[in-house]
C-alpha cells in the first residue's frame, strides 16, 4: 500500500 | 514452519559448511533469512554445492507427520529432482517421503520438463539480495557498533505476546527506542494523540543504543515474525533510522532473520 516502503528500496540486488 | 507463513516457495541452498534460505514475500515488504549450520545435525554431508528448490507449504505438512522424538534425514542425491525425508529409519513406521523439488539447481542445457519451466519463471522471485545489511548483522554477542543505531533484546515469549496483543488493537506499531525506554505503542487514527497505554516493558529487556530511533511497522509481519519464537528464549531487534528492522533469532544450530520495511512518514 501507499505508506509502505520495499525491501528493494533498502537492498541492493545484484 | 515460520518461513513458510511469509513465503510459499524457495530455495535451500546447501554447501558443506551449511543450509541457508533467503527470501522475500511477494509484497517485498519482509524477507527472511535462514541458516543453519552443518554442526546443528547429527550428521551431515554435502558433496556438492546445490539449491533444493522446496514449496515450503508442503515441506511443513510432511514435517508435521513427524513426532518430537523422531530423527529427520533429508537426503536429496546429485541429479535427483526430488527431496527425500525419512523419519526413524529404525522405528517400524518406516515413513519415506518423497518431495518434488519446485527446482533443482542443474545447469540450463539439461533439459527441464515443463514443471521446471514454470519453476524457473518463478526463480527470479528467489535470486539472492545483497543484503546490504547482511554484513551489519552479527547477531553474536558483539554489539555491532557501526552497524544498527539500537539493538533491544528481550524475551521472544514477551515480544510474542506484545506484537499479538497490539495487532488486536491496530494494524501498525511505532517501535521508538530511546537511552533507557523502548516504546512499542499502537498507533491510533491520525485525530487522537499517541495511545499512551504501552505494554510495560516486561523484565530481561537490554537495550543498547547509539541514537533515537523510531519507526512505525505493519504488526501483521511482526507478528508472522514472531512464530520463530520457539526456536530461541530472546529476540533482537535492531534498528536504524533509515533501514528495515532485523527482527533476529539466534539458536544453536543458526538462525532465522527477518527484516521488514517500515512505513513510510513518520
Amino acid at each position: 500500500n501507499s505508506n509502505q516502503f520495499q525491501l528493494d528500496h533498502f537492498f541492493s540486488s545484484p | 514452519k515460520s518461513c513458510s507463513i511469509l513465503v510459499t516457495d524457495a530455495n535451500f541452498e546447501c554447501n558443506e559448511e551449511n543450509i541457508m534460505l533467503q527470501a522475500m514475500d511477494n509484497s517485498h515488504i519482509a524477507l527472511v533469512s535462514v541458516e543453519i549450520g552443518a554442526p546443528g545435525f547429527t550428521s551431515y554431508r554435502c558433496d556438492r554445492t546445490m539449491p533444493l528448490g522446496v514449496d515450503l507449504t508442503s515441506l511443513t505438512k510432511v514435517l508435521r507427520c513427524a513426532k518430537d522424538e523422531n530423527i529427520c534425514t533429508l537426503k536429496a542425491a546429485d541429479e535427483a529432482d526430488v527431496l527425500n525425508l525419512v523419519y526413524d529409519a529404525k522405528s517400524a513406521f518406516f515413513s519415506p517421503f518423497f518431495f518434488a523439488f519446485m527446482w533443482h539447481g542443474r545447469d540450463a542445457s539439461s533439459p527441464f520438463p515443463p514443471f521446471f519451466l514454470l519453476c524457473s519463471a518463478l526463480l527470479p522471485l528467489f535470486i539472492h539480495l545483497n543484503i546490504s545489511l547482511s554484513s551489519q548483522t552479527p547477531i553474536t554477542s558483539s554489539w555491532p557498533e557501526t552497524k544498527y543505531d539500537t539493538r533491544v533484546t528481550l524475551p521472544s515469549a514477551e515480544f510474542t505476546r506484545i506484537v499479538r496483543d497490539l495487532s488486536q488493537l491496530g494494524e501498525h506499531v511505532r517501535i521508538e527506542v530511546s537511552k533507557e525506554v523502548v516504546r512499542i505503542s499502537k498507533l491510533k487514527a491520525k485525530s487522537s494523540a499517541e495511545d499512551e497505554d504501552n505494554d510495560s516493558i516486561p523484565t530481561g529487556v537490554v537495550i543498547e543504543m547509539n541514537q533515537h530511533v523510531s519507526l512505525t511497522f505493519s504488526l501483521k509481519y511482526l507478528v508472522n515474525f514472531s512464530k520463530s519464537g520457539s526456536l530461541s528464549g530472546e529476540v533482537q531487534l535492531l534498528m536504524s533510522n533509515d533501514v528495515p528492522l532485523l527482527v533476529a533469532y539466534d539458536f544453536t544450530q543458526g538462525y532465522i532473520r527477518c527484516y521488514l520495511a517500515p512505513k513510510i512518514g513518520d
